[in-house]
């Protein structure tokens, strides 16, 4: 049951059932990196949040090309996602690991070593914001945007949180 | 009918634009926002939360030409930027919080900003826990557009650095965000160094001076070391300047000689008598003088509205200009100085020919920075030729007007504010 507060909140114990997951090992650390935009996702179901047939009934999404959207990922993620189209020049998983890990290591100040050492660690368990640190650059493939394409898309970006729906589909029928 | 069309377009397309680096900004100058009501957190009262978002959202106006208002009544898709608190999954979000300690919030591009309430969110200054404050103004600069910035004492670093007490936008923030909604501009009513006394713990006197910037009913204080406007600026002038008009002035003269120091604002046809030490306007000054008095009883020959006026120490002048012409009047002998008034180009001709404002300025400024007199116009000007100008180049006219620049490029991030985030 839903604890109730004084009116001052001065009962308010800050007892956390859910704590983040402590980035202590390398898969813990494989996730921060790829969550946060250092590499590619090394196991792309492992994002997955469990609603995931909500977001694919959206039909923006759906054409996007050669889009492997998995539900719930929030859509800068969705870009990040068209990376995954070149396959077969992959570097191998341990490479990728050890550049990614040096990569946030220079942008974090430190020492570039490419092992996942204490500093390391501790860096990676500060508190942070959830926006990805990289930009994924969209390939040159990918036809330019005009502007009309530009403009639905960004509509995508505005609308994609659920309680927005309605608003799409109110958008829509009053265009 | 086809008004109604335009406005109806208009109103559901977003217009983008891309600007120079690439990145998406909102191409409005005015946005919304609001605090969303199932999505308040548990930890502080709401009046604390949305007052923190309120200061979050002016230290953005203060850097931009944005302006963001509060809004909590218009329909939620007439909103732009959604703010709320959640835990795990939250707010229909796709990305679920993490519960405490990483991601304490996120942010989408032109749209929602999300708080982790798992963390520990205090009020500035508390000293503890996560300064809803800064994390704010971080999200804020995501919506806006900014993406990470590697850069200590960047306010858009990833993570969060507990230890800064009070922390504000570096050049470098401000130039980001400039980049993608230019910088501020505008004209100004009137602008000058205000010069005081101040005793020394020992005694001694010291004579300090600032830089004002005023414009309507606002003002800021320049500090001209920092190149930038005191934080917090603007302010109102009726909390700053008691006893001028509220709504703005026309001009600030500083009569500063051997036997006379007196200060004046002017509006319309009437002038104040401005006593620095006790801050105030006087409403009898110590030669018997009531204010405020009419500008043609004060100084004869002269009569108001005028656009702007200054000081010139060198010959003990007041230059009063009004539309083309320009009033010099001798303070000694309170009167008209010979020959004038006279056609703003023939006292201060253009070094350039055709670089030259031709009258209706809005300031004339003399800088005690710049040890020159600038001349204020939209937001142009054009600094008057001195004395060493002319040591090194004889052949500038003497009070010639040097080619103009812009305002912006000398005097840095003058920003207004939303007039509801103004402090009364």
């Amino acid at each position: 049951e839903k604890l109730f507060h004084n009116r001052d909140y001065s009962d308010v114990q800050t007892v956390n059932s859910h704590q983040a997951e402590i980035i202590k090992d390398k898969h813990t650390a494989e996730l921060f990196l790829s969550r946060y935009g250092f590499m590619e996702p090394v196991n792309w179901e492992e994002i997955q949040f469990e609603d995931s047939n909500t977001f694919s009934s959206d039909d923006f999404l759906d054409d996007l090309p050669g889009a492997m959207i998995q539900e719930g990922t929030s859509v800068p993620q969705a870009r990040h996602a068209l990376h995954n189209g070149d396959q077969d020049d992959r570097p191998t998983e341990s490479e990728a690991f050890i550049s990614a890990l040096k990569e946030f290591q220079k942008v974090s100040g430190l020492l570039v070593t490419g092992v996942f050492d204490e500093a390391t660690k501790a860096a990676m368990n500060k508190p942070r914001c959830g926006v990805p640190d990289r930009e994924i650059e969209l390939k040159s493939s990918i036809p330019p945007e005009t502007s009309s394409d530009l403009d639905s898309f960004d509509y995508i970006l505005n609308n994609t949180s659920l309680n927005n729906s309605h608003n799409i589909h109110m958008n829509t029928v009053r265009r | 009918r086809k008004r109604h069309l335009v406005r109806l377009v208009s109103k559901s397309r977003h217009k983008r634009d891309l600007s120079k680096t690439g990145y998406m900004a909102f191409s409005k100058k005015v946005l919304k926002w609001r605090l969303i009501g199932e999505g308040y957190s548990s930890q502080l009262s709401v009046e604390d939360q949305r007052s923190i978002l309120r200061l979050a959202f002016r230290m953005w106006s203060e850097v931009s030409p944005l302006e963001f208002v509060e809004d909590t009544r218009s329909l939620l898709e007439d909103v732009d930027i959604k703010l709320g608190f959640g835990t795990g999954r939250h707010l229909g979000c796709n990305q679920r919080f993490d519960g405490t300690g990483q991601e304490f919030a996120h942010a989408w591009f032109l749209g929602d900003i999300h708080f982790d309430d798992d963390e520990h969110f205090t009020a500035p200054n508390a000293g503890s826990g996560i300064s809803l404050l800064k994390v704010a103004v971080h999200e804020i600069g995501h919506v806006l557009g900014l993406p990470h910035i590697y850069r200590a004492g960047s306010i858009m670093q990833p993570s969060y650095l507990p230890h800064e007490s009070s922390f504000e936008m570096d050049w470098m923030d401000r130039k980001a965000i400039q980049q993608l909604y230019g910088v501020c501009k505008g004209r100004f009513n009137t602008v000058f160094d205000w010069v005081r006394k101040e005793k020394t713990p020992y005694g001694e006197v010291i004579i300090r001076f600032n830089t004002y910037f005023m414009r309507d009913g606002w003002y800021w204080l320049y500090e001209n070391k920092n190149n930038r406007t005191r934080y917090g600026d603007p302010v109102a002038l009726q909390i700053g300047w008691r006893g001028i008009p509220i709504d703005g002035v026309d001009a600030y003269v500083h009569v500063w000689s051997r036997k006379r120091d007196a200060v004046y604002f002017f509006k319309g046809t009437q002038f104040w008598r401005y006593d620095s030490e006790n801050d105030q306007v006087f409403r009898q000054d110590s030669e018997g003088y009531c204010y405020p008095r009419l500008i043609s009883k004060g100084f004869p020959g002269v009569s108001g509205p005028i656009d702007t006026a200054f000081y010139d120490r060198r010959n003990s002048h007041i230059y009063f200009f009004k539309n083309t012409l320009v009033y010099a009047f001798d303070v000694e002998a309170n009167s008209l100085a010979r020959g004038f008034p006279k056609n703003i180009r023939d006292v201060f001709p253009p070094v350039v020919s055709r670089d030259h404002p031709d009258g209706n300025i809005d300031v004339a400024y003399f800088s005690y920075t710049h040890n020159a007199v600038f001349l204020l116009k939209g937001t142009r000007f054009w600094q008057v030729v001195g004395s060493r100008d002319r040591w090194h180049r004889p052949f500038l006219p003497r009070n010639g007007l040097l080619p103009h620049k812009e305002v912006d490029q000398h005097w840095f991030d003058i920003c207004n504010i939303h007039p509801t985030a103004l402090k009364l």
